[in-house]
């Protein structure tokens, strides 16, 4: 089973269309492994990225150094994962 | 067996426990509901619909799909809570009689179910279809960019390392081409409605093209009454309008395959939440989501109804 641990979710906002292109060629560095939630639209439209943990520096480095401003969405997928396989667990116990 | 009034709608299922809830489904409404297999998967699991039908034949009908992409479980949950809840409402609800009484319903809960089987043994992020890409290592196909509407144009990918990955061809994928086949026997289907997650969105085509769709004006007048139903329920804030203008360019997606077919009422969900779970949508939040999602529903339906075409 794949693992998540310390993979982020990072929400993106895009403020022109240079940075838009920038974060669509970041889908097709196959390398990263980055999976988008929610794609890069339209500028201050939000995107929402599945960065691995070990990509996060990369990818992070390069949205700052491109001026690209983001926050984290989601701290620790694998945590969020674990807490859904918890609940699920509930029910059918019972 | 699970019983009809033992299945928790509040908690994420696999595939198996939601298959064999649709077969109690069926067995406790015996004159309402029947289970349909309209093909296999690539993986050759069965593609079952529910069909909702008080009699008839060949009536106009309502289509529905939940689960297309596999990671959205909030979209299979609430496909269930929406069969059960059409079940429970014929003959209860005037709105839901009047429709059942005059139309068809079929609905599609889990519509990508190797994708699905996938999310919970392997790899709970898993979106696409699990066909094997010929020449490469990559697997699966974007089941929502492989319809015959603007395939392989701007807006899907052509790697099939890509999570949007278009296919090597229209309807490649036997999860799709089940759905265009059972669509196009039919001939008489008059709403065809894709449930995804997330972003609260209510969309109609197209997606494939910045033109509008010639049915554009009545379309937005409908998600707008959709969405304001939706909305008072819980608060729950919706944006609507064509998917290339409302989000961007998306080829090949099953909306803009069933307008193109003629289904006028063609439109896609995408429910809670705007962000801060994304795909990971507490299970707290299933029985919420659906309610709201219902109230849009129904006013599609209604409207799909009374403006026969």
């Amino acid at each position: 089973e794949q693992l998540f641990v310390g993979d982020q979710v990072l929400r993106i906002t895009a403020s022109n269309e240079e940075q838009i292109a920038l974060l669509r060629a970041l889908d097709e560095q196959t390398e990263l492994q980055v999976d988008f939630w929610r794609h890069p639209a339209s500028p201050g439209h939000p995107a929402d990225l599945r960065v691995p943990f070990p990509s996060l520096q990369a990818v992070k480095t390069l949205l700052e150094s491109n001026g690209i401003s983001y926050s984290i969405m989601i701290q620790d997928l694998q945590k969020l994962v674990d807490e859904e396989k918890k609940a699920m667990a509930k029910p059918s116990k019972t | 067996k699970r019983s009809g009034s033992t299945f928790n709608f509040a908690s994420y299922h696999t595939i198996d426990e939601i298959y064999d809830w649709m077969d109690t489904l069926v067995a406790d409404h015996p004159d309402l509901v029947s289970k349909l297999q309209i093909g296999q998967s690539y993986e050759n699991r069965s593609l079952y619909v529910l069909k909702f039908s008080t009699g008839g034949s060949n009536r106009s009908a309502i289509w529905l799909d939940t689960g297309i992409h596999s990671r959205e479980w909030i979209t299979q949950a609430t496909g269930a809570w929406t069969a059960n809840k059409i079940a429970e409402e014929y003959g209860q609800d005037p709105s839901v009689t009047a429709v059942l009484d005059s139309m068809d319903i079929f609905l599609e809960i889990i519509a990508n179910p190797d994708g699905f089987a996938y999310t919970h043994s392997s790899n709970r992020m898993w979106r696409k279809t699990r066909s094997r890409n010929s020449g490469s290592l990559c697997v699966g196909v974007d089941p929502n960019r492989n319809w015959n509407a603007g395939f392989g144009v701007a807006g899907a990918s052509r790697n099939p390392c890509s999570e949007t990955y278009h296919g090597p061809y229209a309807n490649s994928e036997p999860e799709v081409k089940a759905i265009v086949d059972f669509v196009n026997n039919h001939g008489n289907i008059k709403a065809f409605i894709s449930i995804h997650s997330y972003s609260q969105l209510l969309l109609y085509p197209y997606g494939y093209t910045r033109t509008p769709a010639p049915d554009q004006r009545e379309l937005h007048e409908i998600s707008k009454k959709a969405v304001a139903a939706l909305s008072s329920l819980y608060g729950t804030s919706y944006q609507y309008g064509s998917i290339y203008t409302t989000i961007y360019q998306a080829s090949g997606s099953s909306v803009d395959w069933s307008y193109n077919q003629g289904i006028k009422y063609s439109f896609t969900f995408e429910l809670r939440d705007t962000g801060r779970y994304g795909f990971l949508l507490p299970a707290s939040q299933i029985i919420p989501t659906a309610q709201e999602t219902w109230l849009a529903l129904k006013v599609i339906m209604q409207h799909t109804l009374n403006h026969p075409y």
